[in-house]
């Protein structure tokens, strides 16, 4: 099944 | 310093109580352009990230950077004591150990003031990338959250689906199945039930419906929310305030088969 991705995968840590 | 004064307690009110169930512990950043705040859920699948400005608030006055760090179960304890049309006045010392809130009732002479302990919170801040989603849809906040409310009775997830034709959100669960399609919508009448649908491609995506719901407790700031889809991208959930302030959520999809 689909698995739950996190947001810091997408949005860079500043 | 800062001072910032709001007219009706009831906008603060609803957006802490909006997002206090999802973040716990944040910096609220207050500058001359307003008060922002962003922070992640425990689990760093969503993202709030709300924007109050300065326009807002009459008067504002915040001369330079302060981070207001709370702890957003304590504010709601204190925010309870305001009533919603009472004035609500935020302040604080340039480098702050409380956070003076002060309701006043004009219609009945009466003054209340808390003083809230703050805390110093480290906090990893993310750089939210301007996006062109491929698909952007307006739709009435109570719908929304309708749907979120009872797809989650078939299935933890939901997959959103943007056409030329439409929106499709549908489950599949243990016990079947269902799904919902709204159609552009444009009713002279009532704006309030307006459903738009601006799509440069179509796009599906599949999200916590946990995490939607969750959203959805922001429903009384807006009669209408935003939904921004693009491929393999955080869906955003806007419920726009007036003056261009905003409370957005981002929520990472649910990738693979």
């Amino acid at each position: 099944s689909s698995q739950q991705s996190r947001i810091e995968g997408f949005f860079k840590v500043q | 310093m800062l001072e910032a004064r709001l007219d009706t307690a009831n906008l603060f009110k609803s957006a802490v109580d909006a997002i206090k169930d999802l973040v716990q512990d944040c910096n609220f950043d207050c500058n001359d352009s307003g008060i922002a705040l962003q922070a992640m859920d425990n689990s760093h699948v969503a993202l709030v990230s709300m924007m109050l400005k300065a326009e807002a608030f009459s008067p504002f006055r915040c001369d330079r950077n302060i981070a207001l760090g709370v702890n957003l179960t304590s504010l709601t304890k204190v925010l309870r004591a305001a009533g919603r049309d009472d004035t609500l006045t935020l302040k604080a010392e340039d480098a702050p150990d409380v956070l003076n809130l002060v309701f006043e009732a004009t219609a009945q002479d009466r003054i209340s003031e808390y003083d809230l302990k703050l805390m110093d919170i480290d906090q990893e801040h993310l750089g939210i990338p301007d996006t062109e989603y491929a698909a952007t849809i307006s739709m009435p906040s109570a719908e929304f959250k309708r749907i979120t409310t009872d797809l989650m009775a078939m299935s933890e997830s939901v997959t959103i689906e943007a056409t030329k034709d439409g929106v499709k959100f549908s489950s599949t669960g243990d016990i079947g199945n269902g799904s919902i399609t709204l159609r552009q919508h444009t009713p002279v009448d009532k704006p309030n039930e307006t459903v738009e649908i601006e799509l440069s491609e179509p796009v599906a995506l599949t999200f916590s419906l946990k995490y939607l719901t969750n959203f959805c407790k922001a429903q009384p700031l807006s009669n209408q929310v935003k939904l921004c889809l693009s491929a393999e991208v955080p869906l955003m959930v806007e419920y726009g305030l007036e003056g261009g302030s905003y409370l957005r959520f981002y929520l990472a999809p649910k990738i693979g088969d």
